[in-house]
């Protein structure tokens, strides 16, 4: 473990807890992508698919992370399909996700370090991650704004992968560990944020609203 | 650690 990993799977937490947090205490998920919510807990359960396959004995914190990140993404899809069902903006939330997960399949099965069912559910998780944030990022731009409980939330999921680059390399350097697969991916990821960080350095952080030109 | 297919992160 290093500070980067560390401060990545922080802010990774603080992201879910955030969209948590809104949908909660604002009783709305107005602004918020569903399909995006429900792509990343396909991606947690079959990336952590070996916490069902065999007995989970939570000894250790990453246990618990996995068990964590896969309840609160399918405990917020809960809330936006079912309990808040009123406020979820069907209409905007338009991208299809099959576009997204039909590819990262079929990649995955292409491209991938080993051609097991585990292997591949693993690369299929990394793929899709990769993608998961358009429907969410795509809806922004059709309702022309985002909240800025919601940029925030965007900016801490933006950063997580961002700094697991960081982390990527610092293993590299001092562990000579590579994972292509994920580094690629999470590259690819973090460069689909890059227009929206901007977005949030330059008003964001000056107290303004991220208003997209409709 | 582990074996590479062993994948150590979140």
């Amino acid at each position: 473990m290093n500070i980067f990993r560390l401060f990545g799977d922080l802010s990774h937490l603080a992201a879910i807890a955030i969209l948590l947090l809104k949908i909660w205490k604002t009783r709305s998920c107005a602004g918020v992508s569903g399909k995006t919510q429900l792509l990343f807990a396909v991606c947690f359960i079959t990336r952590y698919i070996d916490l069902f396959l065999h007995f989970v004995s939570l000894y250790n914190t990453e246990k618990v992370m996995k068990l964590i990140y896969i309840s609160a993404s399918v405990f917020t899809c809960y809330l936006i399909f079912f309990k808040f069902k009123a406020t979820y903006d069907g209409n905007h939330d338009s991208m299809r996700a099959e576009f997204l997960i039909v590819p990262a399949a079929g990649l995955a099965c292409l491209i991938n370090t080993k051609f097991d069912a585990i292997e591949i559910l693993w690369t299929f998780s990394i793929y899709l991650e990769a993608v998961a944030i358009l429907p969410q990022l795509f809806l922004i731009s059709k309702t022309g704004e985002a909240e800025t409980i919601t940029s925030h939330y965007l900016f801490a999921q933006g950063s997580y992968r961002a700094l697991y680059i960081l982390n990527w390399i610092y293993r590299y350097h001092y562990e000579s560990h590579v994972d292509t697969i994920a580094i690629v991916a999470g590259v690819v990821q973090t460069i689909l944020y890059c227009d929206f960080f901007y977005l949030y350095i330059t008003k964001v952080v000056k107290g303004q609203k991220i208003v997209l030109p409709a | 650690g582990g074996s590479l297919l062993h994948h150590d992160e979140l």
